[in-house]
């Protein structure tokens, strides 16, 4: 374990941790997109097979648990809840996701370390969530205005793979045989898509001004 | 992580 994901895994638990205060504290999942969060489910259902399979440390089965119960949750909480499902965006929330889990199972199927089921997951699961946030992207920038949480919400979240490139970087330069090209690569793509959002956050930091994102 | 000891991250 080294600072950056350290850094990395606690951003990215923020970025939960915000979301879930949105909707709780609002009672409200407006700007919300449910298929990202559906996605990161999937994400984390198929990256974590190994969790109760191969032990790692405290610290990584608790962290498994973690973001497996909250991203179920936050689906069960925007379908189920009678009050928060009535603030979901449906008429906005409309990118065709399917495709992407689609084209991410192509991927894997041709893209492995392994081609073990696991394997072929896990690798499934890594390009998944490089896209999972491109149906909430899309919503936001239909939507024009973006409310604090959520803007908070999608800047911890794409702060936290960036955290990750910086792991990556320092296990290669540290760690003997370090290679995981597969997370290097789908992680890269997965912060660059963040790349304009960063920019009008900051713009709008700086200008002190509400986050607008161009239509 | 797996029986080769990679996937040790979340």
């Amino acid at each position: 374990m080294n600072i950056f994901r350290f850094a990395g895994d606690m951003t990215h638990l923020i970025s939960i941790l915000v979301l879930l205060l949105k909707i709780y504290a609002t009672k409200s999942c407006s700007g919300i997109s449910l298929k990202t969060q559906e996605l990161y489910a999937l994400v984390f259902l198929t990256r974590y097979l190994d969790l109760f399979t191969d032990f790692i440390s405290l610290y990584n089965t608790l962290m498994k648990l973690v973001f497996i119960t909250s991203s179920l949750a936050i689906v069960w909480c925007m379908r189920g809840d009678p009050a928060v499902r009535r603030t979901y965006d449906k008429e906005i929330d409309t990118f065709r996701h399917y495709f992407l889990v689609l084209g991410c199972f192509v991927l894997a199927l041709l893209l492995h370390e392994k081609f073990t089921v696991q394997e072929v997951l896990w690798a499934f699961s890594i390009y998944l969530e490089a896209v999972a946030i491109i149906p909430q992207l899309v919503l936001l920038q239909r939507s024009g205005n973006v409310d604090n949480l959520t803007g908070q919400y999608v800047l911890f979240l794409g702060a936290y793979r960036a955290f990750y490139i910086l792991n990556w970087i320092y296990r290669y330069l540290t760690e003997a045989r370090f290679t995981r090209w597969i997370a290097c690569i789908s992680g890269l793509v997965q912060t660059a898509l963040y790349a304009d959002f960063f920019y009008y956050y900051f713009i709008s930091w700086k200008n002190n001004a509400k986050l607008k994102l161009p239509a | 992580a797996r029986r080769d000891g990679s996937k040790d991250e979340l």
